[in-house]
């Protein structure tokens, strides 16, 4: 680097460490060289408050690094950003005021491992409605060499170079950069981990809860023993275990008996004797992703997205998984359904890991800020992607396996043609039935309404209803749903059924009620899954932001009923089988869903 | 993907194990045809009495 020391800003150093030293175990040996900084939080943005190792050892060279781009002196006043790349890592600041010094005291995580990468390049834009982004200045910094150098500061103020000429000095710009406690690291995983599973959102696991995860961290054996488990983990003998007793489990349990095998989140098998490493990955892995991917600054392109992350965003993931089995990763997670032929709780049972991806990304304003920041396009792309792929004729060979993969879910008895008869994948999804496969109740009676879909249903008498019980966006509205071309006011507080279809349904609907079809209409929009974790997450809207068509069927004795065709990741081709005008009688097929965009 | 169908408002009595189970937030596993209610009478149907249904005593 270019660096020259300042004077720290209120900066109070630790003369001795304050926890255990046993806790500072990071690869089965201490850290006799870590020393502890600890900062004051000014209110400003720049330091956390919350403990900061800075490294004198190369060795120890790995974990989450807390770089913070303070601020800057440039020769003129614009707007600035700046941007940090290392590896596959960039990250940006918000634009500062239009100003010749800027100060943005942005904080970003990298991570940083053994033989990775160390050189991190800061680029500062100017930036302004004629001129964009346009590059003005840059640095390179060791980091390595940063975190080893002793120094009275922790900040350090690097000089920037011109782009077209390394000998022309365009400003100065100061940087700040600690390796995160591992302890500190290990507790934000827990906290991270302990508010996905959750489920009752009570900041405690009962014992459910604490199964679910230990079952999706990949190990059989601890599977077996998750009883045990969970009485080692409770130590205050609650009955739950707390943020604090999960961290600690995670960081005696792996010391000494590796929980984690697995990641949850993306599946990989993590690397047992790398402890640190492990709680790295995950805590990435459960900020933003495989870690394949590019961060910059919050916001994700198609470029940069993971591909195998972002399938994970629907229950379809499992559909690119079946042919190695859903327990790949970790172990299979369950949803409960009431089955309303057999009057029983069934579980359908759904890959844990992909239940904790969905909550991940559905449920949380980080996951979310993702998708808003260009996965929307691409979910879209890989629908379309998907689309194409089971069209062609190659496809047919999936059926079979798919078949086999749901066997006990898929009856080939009433299915029309035999499976030789489809062409392609995206033919036997749309397959049709004997006649007769689904009997229509009181089929005489137009008053009596019947289920348009085979699938998983939610009936409540009116919106307050559904709102209380299930659907949680935030902006989830009649008109919302119905979109602008259609009045409301005949919906408005009406009652709501909802059939959710799953992979393997049959993907055909029909009309639930005998009438007329009096209108389409088309509404453009995202393609998140229809899963209920995207459903009953705040931050999301599925039911009001997904591509849908809207008809409107006239009935003598129901008035008018909306049939809203939703499309969702994966299956975004809706197609209807009768037009304006067609009277139509219960039970009729209407359409279908197909892969696609 | 999904299907949603909105009826007017006290157009449709809703079977009653379909309604408990929702608001349980549990969802109900059905197929096509199975029956999903019955229409509402009319406000004034079902404010007058079936005299049917009436005994003198």
């Amino acid at each position: 680097g270019h660096g020259s020391s300042k004077s720290p800003p209120e900066v109070e150093e630790e003369s001795h460490l304050s926890r255990p030293k046993q806790k500072l175990h990071i690869h089965g040996h201490q850290h006799p060289h870590l020393r502890r900084i600890f900062r004051r939080s000014h209110g400003n943005g720049y330091g956390s408050g919350t403990s900061c190792l800075k490294l004198v050892n190369a060795e120890d060279f790995a974990g989450i690094a807390l770089l913070t781009l303070i601020s800057a002196e440039m020769k003129f006043k614009d707007k600035w950003l700046a941007c940090v790349s290392i590896g596959e890592q960039t990250f940006r600041t918000e634009i500062s005021d239009h100003t010749e010094k800027p100060v943005w005291n942005s904080e970003k995580k990298l991570i940083l491992e053994r033989n990775g990468p160390h050189v991190a390049r800061i680029s500062v834009f100017e930036t302004n409605r004629i001129s964009k982004n346009n590059l003005i200045g840059y640095c390179e910094i060791d980091l390595l060499e940063f975190l080893t150098r002793d120094l009275d500061s922790d900040f350090e103020v690097f000089e920037l170079f011109d782009p077209s000429s390394s000998d022309i000095i365009v400003g100065k710009i100061s940087i700040s950069c600690s390796v995160e406690d591992p302890i500190e690291t290990e507790k934000s995983f827990a906290r991270r981990i302990l508010s996905i599973v959750d489920y009752n959102e009570d900041g405690q696991l009962s014992f459910s809860e604490f199964s679910e995860l230990i079952k999706a961290f990949g190990n059989q054996v601890a599977a077996n023993k998750k009883e045990e488990l969970f009485k080692a983990a409770d130590k205050n003998g609650d009955g739950v275990v707390s943020m604090d007793e999960l961290a600690d489990l995670l960081s005696i349990q792996q010391e000494k008996e590796p929980l984690i095998t697995h990641c949850p989140v993306c599946g990989e098998i993590l690397e047992v004797s790398d402890r640190l490493s492990t709680v790295v990955h995950l805590s990435i892995c459960f900020d933003e992703g495989t870690g394949n991917q590019i961060m910059t600054g919050g916001f994700l392109t198609d470029k940069q997205a993971s591909y195998g992350w972002m399938f994970k965003l629907s229950e379809w993931a499992h559909f690119s998984a079946y042919d190695v089995g859903l327990n790949f990763g970790s172990s299979a997670s369950h949803i409960l359904v009431f089955d309303r032929r057999t009057k029983r709780l069934v579980e359908e049972l759904i890959d844990g890991k992909i239940v904790m991806s969905m909550r991940a990304i559905y449920q949380s304003k980080i996951g979310l800020q993702l998708i808003d920041k260009g996965a929307k396009e691409l979910l879209i792309s890989i629908s379309e992607k998907q689309g194409r792929k089971m069209n062609a004729a190659e496809s047919a060979k999936d059926i079979p396996q798919f078949v086999e993969f749901f066997k006990d879910q898929i009856n080939l008895a009433e299915v029309k043609y035999p499976l030789e008869n489809f062409k392609t994948f995206n033919e036997f999804f749309i397959r049709e039935l004997k006649p007769g496969a689904r009997p229509i109740a009181f089929m005489e009676r137009d008053d009596v309404a019947v289920c348009a879909a085979d699938s998983r249903l939610m009936a409540f008498k009116n919106i307050e209803d559904s709102l209380r019980f299930w659907i949680k966006g935030k902006k989830f509205s009649i008109q919302g749903l119905l979109g602008k071309e259609i009045s409301s006011s005949t919906f408005v507080d009406g009652s709501l059924v909802i059939f959710r279809l799953a992979p393997q349904d049959y993907h055909r609907f029909h009309v639930p009620v005998s009438g007329t079809v009096e209108q389409f209409v088309n509404v453009p929009g995202n393609l998140y899954t229809v899963n209920p974790i995207a459903v009953n997450s705040e931050y999301c809207n599925v039911f009001t932001e997904n591509k849908r068509v809207v008809s409107i069927i006239s009935t003598a004795e129901f008035g008018k009923v909306a049939f809203v065709a939703i499309g969702a990741t994966m299956v975004g081709s809706i197609t209807f089988l009768k037009k304006e005008g067609d009277s139509v009688k219960k039970g009729d097929e209407f359409g279908y869903f197909s892969f696609g965009g | 993907s999904t299907v949603i169908c909105v009826f007017e408002k006290g157009a449709i009595q809703i079977d009653e194990d379909l309604l408990v189970n929702s608001a349980r937030s549990l969802e109900t596993l059905v197929s096509v045809g199975m029956k999903l209610g019955v229409a509402a009478r009319k406000q004034s149907e079902i404010d007058l009495p079936n005299l049917k249904n009436c005994v003198l005593e």
